[in-house]
């Protein structure tokens, strides 16, 4: 459904934005 | 740091004239400075991405930029600021508090006779406090400069609007 493909593309976004943080942490 | 002659580059002095044909650029033939200017172009890139991503990024980014244990805090202090989430304000308002305070302590350092700490404390002071300023100014569209009071007015009011944003 969309809701569920909504909530994965979320998911993915958020664990980039955290990826880049401790990117920028190093 | 090396200096390179380089006709292009000529500042102007007030009155008009040209003051000087070189200029100082990082040594990069030196491994440890070409990586650590790598380093930094990537930070910088990495930032543009947080601040691509926008709103998303924001309670995460907020949740970093006041982690006292980070070193690059002011990189998540700029995206916050080009993101212009209004709600990013606590956050920003706090670094620049820590500002305040470490400028503050540079003073009472000063008097032990501290005096290199101090200017040192001072230096990162001015910096913080100026990152601060610099991302009110892209949220807000208002320029109070190094007026924390009134900066902090205009949160107030501005959470008038919108309703209390409590700092996670």
């Amino acid at each position: 459904s969309s809701t569920a493909m909504k909530a994965k593309v979320d998911a993915e976004i958020q664990k980039r934005v955290k990826e880049l943080i401790e990117l920028i942490n190093q | 740091a090396v200096v390179v002659k380089d006709e292009n580059w000529r500042p102007y002095t007030p009155d008009g004239k040209y003051n000087q044909d070189f200029k100082v650029i990082p040594d990069d033939s030196s491994p440890e400075v070409s990586q650590a200017l790598k380093i930094e172009q990537n930070r910088q890139k990495w930032t543009n991405e947080l601040v691509m991503i926008g709103l998303p990024a924001v309670p995460e980014l907020i949740k970093a930029s006041l982690d006292t244990g980070r070193k690059y805090r002011y990189f998540y202090i700029t995206a916050l600021g080009l993101i212009k989430d209004v709600k990013a304000t606590p956050a920003i308002l706090k670094y620049y508090q820590e500002g305040i305070d470490q400028e503050k302590l540079a003073k009472s350092m000063e008097k032990m006779a501290a005096v290199e700490d101090a200017e040192a404390l001072r230096k990162e002071a001015i910096f913080r406090k100026g990152v601060a300023i610099e991302a009110l100014k892209n949220i807000s569209g208002k320029d109070f400069g190094d007026d924390y009071a009134k900066w902090e007015q205009w949160w107030k009011d501005m959470e008038k609007k919108i309703g209390p944003v409590e700092l996670p």
